[in-house]
């Protein structure tokens, strides 16, 4: 039996080789590696599974190469809406959130909820203000805001018919993006 | 999506997900990534999972807490629940996605349907893995 043992998914889709450059594919490769790295030291050093988790998925949430955090799709209204959830296999408590917009680590604010509340799950204003009241980290959405997720939601409203929401608020200028990035991160991240 | 599900040292399993949803999503939809037992599980008892994919399927199917019965009350190896869920049951269903899930007693699967899943895993003093596309 091993001491500690680790798995991560960063996301499925149709990820083929030939579809993806070789930079991109470095860097995904390099992101994993990271998240292994961060899940390792906290449980070689002896620390709870619950911590690995937080700490490897923050790295996540804060990569924008992931459908999480900054990176996170965009919603046809222009938003990013997160959701995370936890769960102690030692007790089977759990928390979880959908559709906050504010809190940098929603996995951070689920585990609130497991600790902190009475409750299992908590959405939207109400999981907001609860993070505020626990002293989670808050950003203004901006923060998740990245060109290639925007202009992927663009293309997906345009292609329904559907109005496009105006640039969020506090988003950089207007960049170029690679169609055949566009077209990539479409296959690849479809899922949520 | 993103997710993992670690083992200590003390023998304990958890597993956490957290996803910014589907592209262009409207009406407020909820997927299965803050959904417990659809994509995130975990229990000392049978084993952890979390999932990616096409929510509406895993919340159907409760596919995290599938697994884990499976491996609790048919005793099936993690690999074989795994398998038995993804690649036939929700594929019957023509949902698609993946998972990874781990067991207490360090046994680590993953199970995908899609062309490829990000995927890595580790054990004490073992070498870490890194897989990308379906052919590795």
């Amino acid at each position: 039996q091993s001491d500690w043992a680790l798995v991560i998914h960063g996301g499925a889709g149709v990820i083929e080789r030939g579809q993806m450059t070789a930079e991109r594919e470095a860097e995904y490769r390099a992101a994993m590696h990271a998240a292994l790295d961060r899940g390792e030291a906290v449980l070689e050093a002896g620390g709870s599974a619950l911590d690995a988790i937080e700490a490897v998925i923050h790295g996540m949430e804060d990569d924008p190469l992931f459908n999480a955090g900054r990176g996170a799709v965009f919603t046809a209204a222009g938003r990013n809406e997160l959701d995370a959830s936890i769960m102690d296999g030692a007790t089977l408590n759990a928390g979880a959130v959908a559709g906050v917009t504010q809190v940098r680590h929603p996995i951070s604010l689920a585990r609130a909820v497991m600790e902190r509340s009475r409750h299992v799950m908590l959405q939207g204003e109400g999981a907001e203000t609860f993070a505020i009241e626990q002293g989670i980290e808050m950003v203004p959405p901006a923060w998740f805001f990245t060109e290639r997720r925007w202009a992927s939601m663009t293309r997906s409203l345009e292609r329904l018919g559907l109005d496009l929401p105006e640039r969020p608020e506090g988003a950089p200028e207007l960049q170029g993006v690679d169609h055949g990035t566009l077209e990539r991160d479409e296959r690849e991240h479809r899922f949520g | 999506t993103v997710g993992v599900v670690a083992l200590d040292s003390d023998g304990n399993i958890a597993a956490g997900t957290s996803t910014g949803g589907t592209t262009a999503k409207r009406w407020g939809r909820v997927g299965d990534s803050p959904i417990l037992g659809a994509g995130t599980y975990a229990s000392n008892a049978s084993c952890g999972v979390s999932a990616t994919g096409t929510g509406e399927y895993f919340i159907r199917l409760t596919v995290a807490s599938r697994i884990c019965a499976l491996v609790e009350f048919q005793g099936l190896n993690l690999q074989d629940a795994s398998d038995q869920v993804i690649q036939d049951e929700l594929t019957a269903m023509g949902g698609d996605g993946g998972i990874v899930a781990l067991t207490p007693s360090g046994e680590i699967a993953w199970s995908y349907n899609t062309p490829g899943m990000y995927r890595a895993r580790q054990t004490a003093g073992g070498d870490p893995v890194v897989g990308i596309y379906g052919d590795e």
